[in-house]
C-alpha cells in the first residue's frame, strides 16, 4: 500500500495520556477526503469571482454549482465504494459537494481497511479521543482516489489563539532574561 | 482615557458611529469553536449590558450549529461572540460548535464538512485557531487549502487569527533556527488578521504592533499574485530584515490586515474579565466590520465581499489608502537566539509581515469596499 500522510507527525498535545488499545468492536468514524476533479478550474473561478476588475466579480457559485466543479470522478467514487464494500463498510454519508465520505465502522474493520493503523484511546481530564500513533496505508490502486483519511492522527485543537496579558508578561520577562 | 478595550473603545478608534449597525434581516456572520468552548447567552447579555450602550445590538446568538454543551463558558467562545457582535452590531450571528462529537472525529475537519454540506451559510466566518504548518502533512495542508478555495468560490469571507507567537521559532536538523509559520493563517485563500496595541495603553491613540502578532511566510504555499507587489516592496524597503535563512521569502506572506489585540474586557461565566489579549480578539472585530460592510453592499444590490484579499491588496492603487490605518512602529517576537535575538519582522509603511496593511478606518473602508 501507499502511505498518504507519511509526513504527518504524531504528537499528542501536552496533557493527553495514552489509555490503551481500543477494543476491536468499538466504532470509529473516519473521514475520507476523496480526490476532487476540477481544482484547476476552481482556482480560475475563485480568481474570477474575487477579483474586482473581473467581469465575473461577485458572481458566486451555489453549493450545487460548486459540486459540479469539484465532485470526484465516477472512477474515484466507484473505486472507493467498491473498496469500502469489500470490507463490509456501509455506514457512510457524503456531503453536498460529494468530495468527502464519513464512514463509521468497528476498529477491527478500520485496521484491516487501513493497514498500519492501530487505534488507541488518549485521555485528558474528562475528554477522550481515539487516534492511531502508527501511519496508515491505502492499497496502491486507491492512492490516486483519496487525498487523506481524517480521524487517525490529528488531535482536537489545543491552540486557540487567545492569551491573557499575564501570559504575555511571562514571554516578555523570558525575552528580557534571554537578552 | 479608558481602562481596557471594550466595544466603545473599538468603535471610537475605528470611527464607527451609532448608525453603523446592521439593518438587513438576511445578512449574517459566524464564529467557529473547536475546543469544548461553549458560549453562554447570559454572558452575552451581561456583556452588552455593561459595554453595549451607545449602539443598537443583539443580545442573543441566533443559531448554534453543532453541540452546545452545558459546561462552563470558554474564554475563546465568549470573546469571539461578544466582539463579532459589537462591531457587526445588530447582525444575525451563528456559532459553529465543533468539539468533536465522536471520539475519532477531527473537529476542524468536521467544520469543513459542515461548510461543504450547507447550502445557506453566513457570509463572514471568524476563526481563532491555528496549528504550526510543519505539524501537518502536505496532503492535509493542500486539501484544506482547496476547501478554502471552495468557500471563496461561494462568496464566503473566511478570516483566521494570525497567531500569538510572532514569527514563531523552530529548530531544524543541524541545530539552526527558522521561523515557524502557522496554518490556516498561511493559506492564500483566507484573510489573516494580526494584532496591534494602543501606543498609550490607556488612551484611544494611534496603534503600534502587538509583539505577539503572528506573521511571516509560508513554507508550503507560494506567494499569490494578489500580494506579490506589496510583499516585494516590503522585502525591498524594510530597513532591517531577519536573515533570509529564517524564512521563505517566496511563500504566501501574512497577515493581511490587523486590529487591536491587547487588553480586552470579556464577560465569561457572568464575570467581567480584563486583560484578555491575542489575535483571537482582533479577528472577530474585523469579521464584524466586514459583515457590516456586506450589509451595506447588499442594501445597494452589490454582491457580498467574498474572498477579500484581491480587493484588499488593490485598495491603495485605487486611491483608498486611507481605508486602513498604517501601523509603522514595533516588531514581533521570534527565536531567542544570538542571531535574531527574539525579534522577527518589524512594521513599516504600507504592507508588513506583522500588521499587514494595518487596521480598519471603518468609514473609509466602507466607502472603498462599496465603491462601484
Amino acid at each position: 500500500g501507499r502511505a498518504l500522510e507519511r509526513d504527518q507527525p504524531f504528537r499528542p498535545p501536552p496533557g493527553w495520556v495514552l489509555a490503551g488499545r481500543v477494543s476491536p468492536e468499538h466504532d470509529v468514524q473516519l473521514t475520507l477526503a476523496l480526490r476532487q476533479r476540477g481544482t484547476a478550474r476552481l482556482t480560475r473561478l475563485v480568481r474570477a469571482v474575487s477579483e474586482p476588475r473581473s467581469p465575473q466579480y461577485g458572481k458566486y457559485l451555489s453549493v450545487e454549482q460548486l459540486r459540479d466543479v469539484v465532485q470526484p470522478s465516477p472512477a474515484t467514487l466507484m473505486a472507493v465504494l467498491k473498496w469500502l464494500q469489500s470490507h463490509g463498510v456501509e455506514d457512510c454519508r457524503s456531503v453536498a459537494t460529494l468530495d468527502f465520505l464519513e464512514c463509521r465502522m468497528p476498529v477491527s474493520t478500520a485496521e484491516r481497511l487501513l493497514p498500519g493503523a492501530e487505534f488507541h484511546r488518549y485521555v485528558k481530564g474528562q475528554r477522550s479521543v481515539i487516534r492511531s500513533p502508527q501511519p496508515y496505508v491505502v492499497p496502491e490502486e486507491l492512492a490516486e482516489h483519496i487525498d487523506f483519511v481524517g480521524g487517525l492522527h490529528r488531535f482536537p485543537a489545543e491552540r486557540s489563539v487567545v492569551s491573557r496579558a499575564w501570559a504575555k508578561e511571562g514571554m516578555e520577562s523570558r525575552g528580557q532574561r534571554a537578552a | 482615557f479608558h481602562l481596557g478595550v471594550m466595544p466603545s473603545v473599538i468603535r471610537k478608534r475605528y470611527n464607527m458611529t451609532r448608525e453603523d449597525i446592521g439593518v438587513l434581516p438576511n445578512n449574517s456572520q459566524a464564529c467557529a469553536q473547536f475546543l469544548e468552548q461553549y458560549f453562554h447567552q447570559a454572558d452575552l447579555a451581561v456583556f452588552m449590558k455593561l459595554f453595549g450602550s451607545g449602539f443598537a445590538h443583539r443580545t442573543e446568538v441566533d443559531h448554534v450549529v453543532g453541540h452546545q454543551g452545558q459546561g462552563r463558558a470558554g474564554l475563546e467562545a465568549s470573546l469571539d461572540v461578544e466582539y463579532i457582535m459589537s462591531t457587526g452590531a445588530n447582525i444575525s450571528t451563528w456559532v459553529f460548535s465543533n468539539a468533536g462529537r465522536h471520539e475519532s472525529q477531527e473537529p476542524f475537519l468536521a467544520w469543513l464538512l459542515l461548510l461543504s454540506n450547507m447550502s445557506a451559510l453566513p457570509w463572514v466566518h471568524s476563526v481563532s485557531y491555528g496549528d504550526d504548518e510543519d505539524s501537518l502533512s502536505q496532503a492535509y495542508l493542500q486539501r484544506v487549502n482547496v476547501e478554502f478555495m471552495k468557500a471563496a468560490a461561494r462568496g464566503l469571507t473566511v478570516l483566521f487569527a494570525s497567531g500569538d507567537d510572532g514569527a514563531g521559532c523552530r529548530r531544524v536538523p543541524g541545530g539552526n533556527h527558522t521561523f515557524r509559520p502557522s496554518f490556516p493563517a498561511s493559506s492564500p485563500y483566507v484573510t489573516t488578521v494580526g494584532g496591534t496595541s494602543f501606543k498609550n495603553p490607556f488612551m484611544v491613540t494611534a496603534e503600534v504592533t502587538d509583539y505577539i502578532s503572528g506573521g511571516g511566510f509560508s513554507n508550503v504555499f507560494p506567494m499569490p499574485d494578489y500580494q506579490a507587489d506589496a510583499v516585494r516592496t516590503f522585502l525591498r524597503s524594510a530597513p532591517k530584515l531577519p536573515p533570509s535563512s529564517y524564512y521563505n521569502s517566496s511563500g504566501r506572506a501574512y497577515p493581511d490586515l490587523a486590529a487591536l489585540s491587547d487588553n480586552y474586557w470579556v464577560v465569561t461565566n457572568r464575570l467581567p474579565l480584563p486583560w484578555v489579549s491575542g489575535t483571537s480578539a482582533s479577528t472577530p472585530v474585523v469579521a464584524g466590520m466586514l459583515a457590516l460592510i456586506n450589509d451595506r453592499r447588499l442594501q445597494r444590490g452589490q454582491p457580498p465581499l467574498g474572498f477579500l484579499n484581491p480587493a484588499l491588496y488593490r485598495l491603495r492603487e485605487r486611491g483608498h489608502g486611507g481605508a486602513l490605518f498604517d501601523v509603522t512602529q514595533g516588531c514581533h517576537l521570534s527565536c531567542l537566539d544570538g542571531t535574531v535575538q527574539g525579534q522577527g519582522f518589524c512594521a513599516g509603511p504600507a504592507w508588513d509581515a506583522v500588521t499587514g496593511w494595518g487596521t480598519p478606518n471603518f468609514p473609509l473602508l466602507l466607502r472603498a469596499l462599496t465603491a462601484p
